[in-house]
């Protein structure tokens, strides 16, 4: 079963057209890995991109060089997977 | 007792216990509710409609959710659908009359290979699990793969992406098998897609960003869907077409079913709007159906009194 430890999903919120091209050039990198939960297609709407702990400090460092806004949507997925797996077992047993 | 009553819909299930939920929904309501094989998965998993009819020859309803597999709030909620107008035909005003004049065609699992990976394998899976000669990567986009702008705009050649289009357009076997009842039906009124996340209802087009011929008539309707759905818990969804409210999206499903004339084709995106994503608590799947429901219902309505 695929893990997910360390990795984080960001919110990025671009602030024009050029954020959104530097998001899609982001996202063709595909030695990162990034799995896009929503695509950058328009400043109005923010991209939610999950992580890979590895590519975590890469992906701020873009981020933050070319001053694009973001916060951290999801801290640590794996203990959100954590949490829903515990969920099904107990109501699973009610 | 009905067993399909003590059912836990507030709790994601496996997609056993899933099937075992719509037999039970099935047994205890019988003579409006049937189960229908319209195919099978590429790893040969079956996909179940449940089939809502008091008569013959009545036009249809679909609804399909999970055709993402990640998105499990859409696969649980179209189940508390399903008990809901099972459960509610003969007591509810509306439930009944809609169940008197068009059959209800609801798929809760399209994706069923994908489903049954989340659960085992990978929790973040998306697309279909079918594999191809000479690729290393596994899957197609189920919506990309429909026969509309297929390969056009926001879709991708490359197999490895999440939203890779496939060879050609029905290549899915799931896709295929759900246009085949769409065409084999031949009276379909109208076509809802259920989706998660970012809290949206979407109408035509996505592969290109022109309005549909309907557009005044399905963004009312939408709005006033939205409304409905925004009484209950205040839950706020932006209304509008796909390459609006998103981004353009090609090979989706209601634009190949509008483009065969399906008019009321719409795609509901669910809770949230970001704070879990795909991952949305399960306390949270209640209020998310009990309000999708409202808003379903308004669409439904004016299928009801729009005939066409």
């Amino acid at each position: 079963e695929k893990t997910f430890i360390g990795e984080q999903v960001l919110r990025i919120k671009a602030s024009n057209g050029d954020q959104i091209v530097q998001l899609q050039d982001l996202q063709s990198l595909a030695h990162l890995q990034l799995d896009f939960w929503t695509n950058p297609s328009n400043p109005e709407i923010p991209v939610d991109v999950r992580v890979p702990f590895e590519s975590l400090q890469s992906v701020k460092i873009y981020l933050e060089s070319n001053k694009i806004d973001y916060s951290i949507m999801i801290e640590d997925l794996q203990e959100v997977i954590n949490a829903e797996k515990q969920e099904m077992i107990s109501s699973e047993r009610k | 007792e009905r067993n399909s009553g003590a059912f836990n819909y507030g709790a994601y299930h496996t997609l056993d216990n899933l099937y075992r939920a719509i037999d039970a929904i099935m047994l205890d309501y019988k003579s409006i509710v049937s189960k229908q094989l319209i195919g099978h998965s590429y790893e040969g998993r079956p996909l179940y409609v449940i089939k809502f009819s008091t008569g013959a020859n009545r036009p249809g309803i679909w609804i399909d959710a999970g055709i993402h597999s990640r998105e499990w709030v859409t696969q649980a909620t179209a189940l508390w659908t399903a008990h809901k107008l099972a459960a509610e035909y003969g007591k509810d005003a509306f439930v009944t009359s809609l169940l008197n004049n068009y059959d209800v065609f609801l798929l809760p699992v399209t994706n069923p290979d994908g489903y049954a990976f989340t659960h085992t394998t990978n929790r973040m899976w998306r697309k279909t699990r079918s594999i191809r000669s000479g690729s290393r990567c596994v899957g197609v986009d189920p919506n990309r793969n429909w026969n509309a702008g297929f390969g056009g705009p926001g879709a991708s050649s490359d197999p490895c992406s999440d939203s890779y289009f496939g060879p050609k357009a029905e290549s899915e076997v799931e896709v295929k098998a759900v246009a085949d009842f769409i065409r084999g039906h031949s009276n379909i009124k109208g076509f809802i897609s259920i989706h998660s996340y970012s809290q949206l209802l979407m109408f035509p087009y996505g592969y290109k960003c022109t309005k549909p011929a309907d557009f005044e008539e399905l963004n009312d309707v939408g709005n006033a869907a939205a409304m409905a759905l925004r009484s209950l818990y205040g839950t706020q969804y932006k209304v509008g077409t796909i390459c609006s409210t998103i981004y353009q999206a090609s090979g989706g499903s209601i634009d190949w079913t509008y483009d065969v004339g399906i008019k009321y084709s719409f795609a509901f995106e669910l809770r949230d709007t970001g704070r879990y994503g795909f991952l949305l608590p399960a306390n949270q799947i209640l209020p998310t159906a009990q309000e999708t429901w409202l808003g379903l219902k308004k669409i439904l309505e004016h299928i009801r009194d729009n005939p066409y």
